[in-house]
């Protein structure tokens, strides 16, 4: 799976997601990816979330919809809300996760409860930032 | 406020360091970096939010490193089925499919759904006949999306029963969706 968030310079938020499945998948199985507020979210603003990881149980806790909740209703940071939902009820229910996303005010956050995640984002001079790994 | 932002992701799971050859590791480092730059170049000209995150996106499907477009995974059945959305968070208008084989980049299509047509997601046949009959999309071959790597990938799961890459003999590829 990869995705992309971004906020332009009128401030308008997006958000993208695009995937290829799971290797051996049969019968139509689709994932999270293409399910607005599950894999793929923005909302000006509140935030721009994509998702990546084991589809169903992002599907069943609806995963960037929630982000964006947390935010809108419960006044979390960017950071506090992917932090608490990547690891809370999608751990517990063993799903390995990542999510990118972005508030209204341009802040980058990165969650995952995995050992690696593809994933990028520009430096303050607008350089590539590139990282793989948890411990990057 | 940013002038403006962006960050991108190419898969999640297990992806092991001390497993990751040096060189697979540059390539994806490098392919991140095209993907960024091609979703900054649209934000420093003034583009629009989509347009960045569906031109970073287009920049992963053509790369086979990433499980998306070109690189896509095979089915049981040795095919591709891709899924693909984008939303654009100004007005919560939404593009969506699923299960199409035939397309070279899904997320063009989700944006074409979004802006062309009065619906938030197409399935399958249904949606490459949009891509195809109205919003000038080219058949894509499955010989395109086709990679020796991907088939090594199915033929790993297949001789276990597998359904996903969690305990892929693969180490770039023991991640999820």
């Amino acid at each position: 799976t990869v995705g992309a968030v971004a906020l332009d310079a009128s401030g308008n938020l997006a958000a993208a997601t695009s995937t290829g499945g799971l290797t051996n998948k049969r019968y139509g199985r689709i994932g999270d990816t293409p399910i607005i507020g599950a894999g793929t979210y923005a909302r000006n603003g509140n935030c721009a979330v994509s998702a990546t990881g084991m589809g169903e149980v992002l599907l069943r806790c609806t995963v960037a919809s929630d982000i964006s909740g947390r935010m809108r209703y419960g006044n979390q940071s960017l950071k506090d809300a992917c932090h608490n939902v990547v690891n809370g009820e999608i751990k517990g229910l063993g799903g390995e996760c990542g999510v990118v996303a972005v508030d209204a005010e341009g802040q980058v956050h990165f969650s995952l409860n995995c050992p690696g995640m593809y994933r990028g984002t520009l430096d303050t001079h607008g350089e590539p930032l590139v990282a793989i790994y948890d411990t990057d | 406020m940013a002038q403006f932002s962006l960050a991108i992701h190419g898969g999640a799971g297990t992806i092991e360091k001390h497993r990751m050859k040096a060189d697979l590791e540059q390539a994806y480092r490098h392919a991140l970096a095209d993907a960024l730059l091609a979703g900054k170049n649209i934000l420093m000209a003034g583009g629009s939010s989509v347009d960045a995150v569906v031109a970073a996106v287009v920049s992963m499907e053509d790369n086979p490193l990433f499980n998306a477009g070109r690189g896509s995974v095979l089915t049981h059945d040795e095919m591709v089925e891709m899924d693909a959305a984008v939303m654009n968070g100004k007005d919560l208008n939404a593009g969506a499919l699923c299960g199409v084989r035939h397309i070279k980049n899904p997320i063009v299509l989700a944006r074409d759904i979004m802006t062309g047509s009065s619906h938030v997601m197409l399935s399958g046949d249904g949606a490459e006949k949009f891509a195809f009959n109205e919003a000038g999309h080219v058949y894509t071959e499955q010989d395109y999306f086709f990679t020796e790597r991907r088939y090594d990938q199915l033929l790993d799961a297949k001789s276990t029963g597998r359904a996903a890459l969690s305990e892929s003999t693969f180490p770039d590829d023991k991640k999820h969706g």
